[in-house]
């Protein structure tokens, strides 16, 4: 995946 | 979450915390750079927007509540309750050198052109560059209180520790974010003359002057 859909990070 | 990403987390809310008390328990702001302080507060404003779109977990909604809520108090603090004591004549970085560009290049270089998104790579980025009025300011005054050394130990540490959160995510969940990641390196690059000078200067007891 190029970038994780749900923004998890802080 | 990994422990890298935990103690990022933890380092990052230490340095915020660590901040906010010497400011209040002194009452004094001396040797803080105001301009600073009103960029990692623009930093989280941009980011954590999300807060009133989606629902993540019970620790990302805290952790951002907290985040958001410190540095706005530290704002208010430096430029309205203890303004007296704000150095305004070493503050001098042109943080409209900083924003400009980062502005300009969230809307060239972002994931998705939506709102939220050119924000959240406005943030990414100016988070990158928001500590140099800073570091700026340490090289006019050529010193820095050891408060202030463990202040930007944590606060370069946490980026520090995400990179490291990011192979490993990278290895183990086949993520990767390279607006992130660029913009993480660059932010740790920028701490490394600090980092040199805080552990063969402060850990040994010394007092951080400049030039070293």
């Amino acid at each position: 995946a190029f970038r994780q859909m749900e923004k998890d990070e802080l | 979450m990994n422990i890298f990403r935990l103690t990022g987390d933890l380092s990052h809310l230490a340095a915020i915390i660590i901040l906010l008390l010497k400011i209040w328990k002194s009452r004094s702001c001396a040797g803080i750079s105001g301009k600073s302080q009103v960029l990692f507060a623009l930093v989280f404003t941009t980011r954590y927007l999300d807060l009133l779109t989606s629902f993540i977990s019970l620790y990302n909604t805290t952790m951002k509540v907290i985040y958001i809520g410190c540095s706005y108090a530290t704002v208010y603090l430096i430029y309205m309750k203890l303004k007296a004591t704000y150095d305004g004549n070493h503050d001098t970085f042109r943080v409209e050198f900083l924003i400009v560009p980062v502005g300009g290049l969230a809307f060239l270089v972002n994931h998705d052109f939506s709102p939220l998104e050119i924000l959240w790579t406005f943030s990414i980025y100016l988070e990158s560059v928001a500590i140099l009025p800073q570091l700026f300011m340490i090289s006019k005054t050529g010193e820095a209180e050891t408060i202030t050394t463990h202040y930007l130990f944590f606060l370069g540490l946490y980026r520090a520790l995400y990179l490291i959160n990011w192979i490993w995510r990278f290895y183990f969940e086949g993520f990767f974010d390279m607006i992130a990641i660029v913009a993480g390196v660059v932010q740790t690059i920028l701490y490394c003359d600090f980092f040199y000078l805080y552990v063969t200067k402060v850990l040994k007891g010394k007092k951080l002057s400049l030039p070293a």
